[in-house]
């Protein structure tokens, strides 16, 4: 398997989704 | 605690070039007379002096074990249940002098916690949930997550106990729109959550504000998988999975754990490592438990297996013991011991 299968990765992913998902 | 009886090892698993050993620390038999559900490794405390002790579930009684010097446990507390018959231990991490256990039939009616009063050392018990609970786990912080209900009506509750096991706050998290299966905490990343749900999708909450981040559709290979652990490393998200339903092929005989990793950005995820047994060895995933990277399972077969999962391979294979297959397996939660029962109430602890 190769990572570039999963896209682009965020160190920050957890705060991003925060951010975008409804509250 | 010394090796002082039986030393039982490893097998070596197919191509191992370092195969792990279990030594045989010490064992006691439960005797009570209904049949042994579960097992489990806490702290409590008594007269000031916190110790780690043994709790084990048959169907009718919970009992808390202490350790005593002579590698021998003595029985010290004990809550009968006659009513709903006990199913499953619910450790909590950093809370002292509880256990939960969750009671019902073929699925859980109840989650009780099990406590002493402080005066006479008298055991008690506190009704905390009831209804049709899909799923429950003790997490960090002092914290209890159960699912209530399924689809639509499904209601998900996060609990805080006090340290003292006392008074609770309690939170909502958005629900999927899915029945939850299982519930696994994220090492390296203690705000976040994940659940297993029907539909082999693996849903991530944010602890802190009850938000669902995101739903991941995994693999379809396996349905009903169960999520062990996950870590969180490099803003990938590493899952373990168990498949209790999984079919054996031809090719890799019958799958126990699956590694995946996610990438909660995008929700696609790629296996990264499938654990099967080693040649020779026969049965299905009965239960298992993963603490680190070493995961544990009971097969059909009665047989005891383990994995790492850094090394990719099976590291120990202990069949069963005086002719009774093994029925428990857990990680103990205050050392590096494993925990083996049988359903007779046998338990055996093994230095991994």
């Amino acid at each position: 398997c190769s990572t570039a299968d999963l896209g682009p990765i965020s160190l920050n992913w957890f705060e991003e989704l925060s951010s975008e998902a409804p509250p | 605690y010394s090796t002082e009886q039986t030393e039982i090892t490893d097998l070596p698993a197919c191509d191992s070039w370092n195969p792990g050993s279990l030594h045989l620390v010490s064992k006691f038999k439960n005797p009570s007379s209904s049949c042994s559900v579960d097992v489990s490794a806490v702290w409590w405390e008594r007269a000031g002096v916190k110790e780690p002790c043994i709790i084990t579930a048959c169907e009718d009684v919970v009992s808390l074990w202490k350790p005593l010097d002579t590698l021998q446990w003595e029985k010290v507390h004990t809550w009968q249940f006659t009513e709903v018959p006990v199913l499953q231990i619910v450790p909590v991490p950093d809370v002292y002098n509880l256990i939960c256990v969750a009671l019902g039939n073929l699925e859980i009616r109840e989650i009780r916690a099990l406590l002493c009063s402080s005066g006479d050392e008298s055991e008690k018990q506190v009704l905390l949930k009831s209804g049709n609970i899909k799923a429950v786990l003790g997490l960090t912080k002092r914290r209890l997550v159960s699912s209530i209900g399924t689809f639509c009506n499904q209601q998900i509750q996060i609990m805080t106990f006090a340290e003292d096991g006392g008074s609770k706050d309690e939170q909502l998290l958005m629900p999927p729109d899915e029945t939850i299966l299982t519930f696994a905490e994220v090492q390296g990343m203690q705000d976040a959550l994940l659940g297993t749900t029907t539909v082999n999708n693996i849903v991530i909450w944010n602890l802190k504000t009850g938000q669902l981040l995101k739903k991941v559709h995994i693999d379809d290979s396996y349905q009903a998988s169960i999520c062990h652990r996950a870590y969180s490393e490099m803003g990938l998200l590493f899952v373990v999975l168990s498949h209790p339903c999984a079919k054996e092929s031809q090719a890799f005989g019958s799958p126990m754990f699956q590694l995946l990793v996610i990438n909660p950005k995008t929700a696609q995820s790629v296996r990264v490592l499938l654990c099967c047994l080693p040649q020779g060895q026969a049965g299905r995933f009965l239960e298992g438990d993963v603490k680190d990277h070493i995961a544990a399972a009971v097969l059909t077969s009665g047989t005891i297996a383990i994995w790492d999962l850094l090394l990719g391979h099976c590291t120990a294979v202990l069949p069963p013991v005086s002719d009774q297959n093994w029925s428990l397996v857990k990680w103990s939660g205050t050392d590096s011991h494993l925990l083996a029962g049988q359903k007779d109430g046998n338990i055996f602890i093994y230095r991994y």
